[in-house]
């Protein structure tokens, strides 16, 4: 059962609150919660409450590693699983034309796909950069496409080939926020602070995982 | 339809501010 300060419309605000006024440019911010799975007794994160921003300027961050076609291809297949998303949201059957898809014809960026597929991923307690971030108790901040690329969490190098340059999993009461960026973003005690004020927790400033 | 509740109403919000921010720009890109 959701404790009364972790409802979704308290998460929400918290989540709007943590980047809305930060001085850096965060892209989203996600909360994942952590829930015991009976049969086998371990501890899974899944998706609590999420926040999109998105990045300043996406123009920018186009099509890294694909060529014209392949991108073509690729804003087909989101726009598609956006339309059916609309249409399973709504109840109004998906097809081409339709008023309720005029969002969907514009482009579905690198960061908001990563945001929209994040809903479908969990994260067994030590597993993934949220997991890693929770069972060992200690905020993970990853900032660089190489140190991204380099890492051995499926997720940071996903957020990589996405376009993100930062990536930071601070863990919290029952759970823990991840925030990603488009920008590099160096560790700031900021940013840690609010968490912490915002989900109350107290975090150990000198065990931050790099 | 058996999305989860917190998932849902992510995804609501998230294509409702898409919405909001195309619409809002539409004007502009003729």
């Amino acid at each position: 059962e959701t404790m009364p300060f972790f409802n979704q419309e308290s998460l929400q605000q918290r989540l709007q609150a943590l980047i809305d006024g930060a001085r850096e440019s965060w892209a989203y911010a996600i909360f994942w919660q952590s829930s015991v799975v009976d049969f086998a007794s371990q501890t899974v994160l899944g998706w609590g409450d999420g926040y999109y921003k998105g990045e300043e300027d996406k123009n920018k961050r186009r099509g890294s590693s694909s060529s014209a076609a392949n991108f073509v291809a690729e804003q087909e297949h989101r726009k598609k699983v956006l339309r059916e998303l609309n249409s399973l949201i709504s109840g109004v059957q998906a097809s081409a034309g339709n008023g309720t898809d005029d969002a969907v014809d514009e482009e579905v960026t690198d960061t908001e796909w990563f945001f929209l597929i994040s809903m479908t991923q969990s994260f067994v307690n030590g597993n993934g950069l949220p997991g890693l971030a929770m069972y060992s108790s200690s905020p993970i901040w990853v900032t660089g496409t190489e140190k991204l690329a380099a890492s051995q969490c499926e997720r940071a190098r996903q957020a990589q080939g996405f376009g993100l340059q930062t990536i930071v999993c601070i863990p919290s009461a029952n759970g823990v926020v991840e925030l990603g960026s488009t920008e590099l973003i160096f560790q700031s005690s900021d940013l840690m602070n609010k968490v912490k004020y915002l989900f109350n927790f107290n975090i150990d400033m000198g065990s931050v995982t790099g | 339809a058996d999305l989860p509740i917190a998932r849902r109403n992510s995804l609501t919000r998230f294509l409702e501010k898409r919405k909001d921010r195309v619409t809002s720009i539409a004007p502009y890109q003729i």
